[in-house]
């Protein structure tokens, strides 16, 4: 069976691109097959595995026109049992270009369950999506059967998460009855700013054991692995960045798939 | 003369909104009248103002939308010389709803040539803009004279001023032949970090003296302003991040209004 989980929060720059990367990579190691597929127009977790293809090659966006499948766009990435599905900036006018094609927030859920019928299918697919809450984003929770909301205990935290839980109630209620809230993974974390330690509270109180740990701390080594197209078990295995991402991962299974 | 400036990064988390504000309130304690717009569908800028309209009332959404003029929604912050034309959630909508308008790109400066006109004109328009380069961001280049690029001298920074210069000149040949690359500003800026003096010297290599000095280092002070909907000459006016913010403005009016 092929379980799917969608990374996203429309508040920008808060790790859903470092989270996806780290949480696939730990799993893989842990020995799932894993896919994982960019959604977003910037492409930064296809340039962080090296794999961005030019302009009109296969990729995210001719998955979602059509032209091709996943399976003709997935390749391997550099680490036994990750695969990635890349995109380019080809995908920066799908907003535009699908505003007007019937079931344009389905088209994802289309090309993965032909995937899942495949040989080539994987036991879990991670979907990196845009900072925003349009058509790829909608794509995505569609697709999903579980959602991770990786975020930053800044003031604005609460306030993204209001709207992000209406527009995952609309999906749950009209296209996907069986999409849950998998957690929130609160990052960039740094315990001596008083502002983070009242956010936190503030979290837990709404969302109790939804809030998973551990916290992932600031750690520039997390920033550095990309420029290496390492994830950070390749980076800096031994690091405390490291060791949360390999408890968050197998947390994140453990309620996914409820093993 | 109105001049507009458009604050824009396709990456989400550089600072946007923060420098947006706190740029705005420099030049407002300087004595011009500036107005502030939230192109955001997080309406982030709005709310650290405590400004976000109730769903359904007068907003930047009903002004692109043509049933209000900006003169309708603008309305005073707590800051002398500061107004603000926030936005709310209705914003969300908006790529979508305007894929099929005669002239999408252009609402915003036919609004802002209309406000030019009238007695409420200011000296200064200052544009939030969302994490894309979608139909809000759009509307921002075409309306704007002058733009400024927050970043976070990260790996991915130098990928994303490619995409953005393409789509500057795209603009400059086709609707608005007078923008103007005005700076980079560098935020979130620790000189601690080998990475962050490394991708500096490369932003220099490439944008010479468009790289604005000083940068803005972390300073969680600007990060707690909000949450008291106060700008950081409000919340910490003798603090590191008040002197850069002040020292930026200066250096953006002049090379915007080349005083
Ligand atoms: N725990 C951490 N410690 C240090 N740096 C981090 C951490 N998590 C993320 N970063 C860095 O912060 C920046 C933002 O992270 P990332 O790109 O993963 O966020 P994002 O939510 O995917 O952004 P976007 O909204 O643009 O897609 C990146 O430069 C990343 O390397
Ligand atoms: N120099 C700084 N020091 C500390 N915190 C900062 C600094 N600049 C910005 N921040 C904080 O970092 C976070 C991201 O900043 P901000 O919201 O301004 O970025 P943005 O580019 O507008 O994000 P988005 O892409 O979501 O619109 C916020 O919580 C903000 O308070
Ligand atoms: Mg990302
Ligand atoms: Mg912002």
């Amino acid at each position: 069976r092929v379980r799917t989980l969608a990374i996203i929060n429309q508040k920008g720059g808060v790790g859903k691109t470092t989270t996806c990367a780290n949480v696939a990579a730990a799993l893989a190691e842990a020995g799932r097959r894993v896919l994982l597929v960019d959604l977003d127009p910037q492409a930064h977790l296809s340039i962080s595995f090296d794999r961005m293809p030019e302009p009109g090659d296969p990729s995210v966006y001719t998955v979602l026109s059509g032209e091709h499948s996943l399976a003709d766009v997935m390749q391997p990435t550099h680490k036994e049992g990750l695969w990635i599905a890349p995109t380019n900036l080809d995908l920066t006018g799908a907003e535009t270009e699908l505003a007007g094609e019937i079931g344009r927030e389905l088209l994802l859920r289309e090309a993965l369950r032909k995937l899942a019928r495949s040989d080539d299918a994987p036991d879990l697919v991670v979907l990196d999506c845009p900072p925003s809450l349009g058509t790829l984003s909608l794509n995505a929770l569609v697709a999903a059967d579980g959602v991770l909301v990786p975020l930053q205990a800044e003031f604005f935290a609460l306030q993204g998460m209001a709207q992000l839980l209406d527009v995952l109630e609309r999906v749950q209620r009209r296209l996907n009855p069986s999409l849950e809230l998998v957690g929130l993974v609160v990052g960039l974390f740094s315990s001596q700013r008083n502002l983070s330690r009242e956010v936190v509270a503030e979290l837990r109180a709404h969302f109790g054991d939804l809030v998973l740990e551990p916290f992932v701390r600031v750690n520039v080594r997390l920033a550095e692995a990309p420029s290496h197209a390492q994830t950070i078990f390749e980076y800096a295995p031994d690091s405390g960045a490291a060791g949360e991402f390999r408890a968050l991962a197998a947390e994140v299974w453990r309620r996914l798939a409820g093993e």
